[in-house]
């Protein structure tokens, strides 16, 4: 699984 | 960034101003929920909290800062400025009934017990849902303004296209995140009838009625 906190989406 | 990202980010923004627009030019809020709107800025402020600790790029923190005032600024002019033309009796929709499950099922169900997850979590869960009381209320009036169906299907758009998105980055990327993909589909599957009369009423040139 990828880092869930990267919060790139809006 | 992908095309399918992009093209909703877009639709989203068209949305917003279509909408603000719509009710600055025509100096009426008629057939448009408040309470709608007042759950799309909540969503916003406890989305976008990391607006300045979390810098993503340039246009990360621009269409943040443009959905922030942009829901403020419908959220006033309908509350404030053209309070008058607020349709009160049909926007009846308890926003309770919504804002207290979501934030049940996000301290129950999220990525990470942090303040800042759980708002995030929260805002993703409330986006689903945040659009019912705008459809109740066409569903108790029976119709909407021509304007008034643009804007729901070019918010409806947004998310679908996000799906769209999604499922791009999961092959590409192997990216995915369960919590934004179940509420994403349950938010478009809310437009699916307004959707299906949109696509047969309003481009045939007709008004939106529902079946009484």
């Amino acid at each position: 699984t990828l880092d869930y906190n990267r919060k790139d989406e809006l | 960034m992908n095309i399918f990202r992009l093209l909703g980010d877009l639709s989203h923004l068209l949305a917003i101003i279509i909408l603000l627009l719509k009710i600055w030019r025509t100096r009426s809020c008629a057939g448009v929920s408040g309470k709608s709107q007042i759950l799309f800025a909540l969503v916003f402020t406890t989305r976008y909290l990391d607006l300045f600790t979390n810098f993503i790029s340039m246009y990360n923190s621009a269409m943040k800062l443009i959905y922030l005032v942009c829901s403020y600024a419908t959220v006033f002019l309908m509350y404030f400025k053209f309070k008058a033309t607020y349709d009160s009796n049909h926007d009846t929709f308890r926003m309770e009934f919504l804002v207290v499950p979501v934030g049940g099922l996000a301290f129950l169900v999220n990525h990470d017990f942090t303040p800042l997850e759980i708002l995030w979590t929260f805002s993703i869960y409330l986006e689903a849902v945040a659009i019912l009381p705008q459809l109740f209320m066409i569903s108790k009036t029976g119709e909407a303004e021509t304007i008034t169906s643009h804007y729901l299907f070019a918010l409806g758009s947004y998310r679908a296209l996000y799906i769209v998105n999604w499922v791009f980055r999961f092959y590409t990327e192997g990216f995915f995140d369960l919590i934004a993909i179940v509420a994403g589909c349950v938010q478009t599957i809310l437009y699916c009838d307004f959707f299906y009369l949109y696509i047969t009423k309003v481009l045939k040139g007709k008004q939106l009625t529902l079946p009484a």
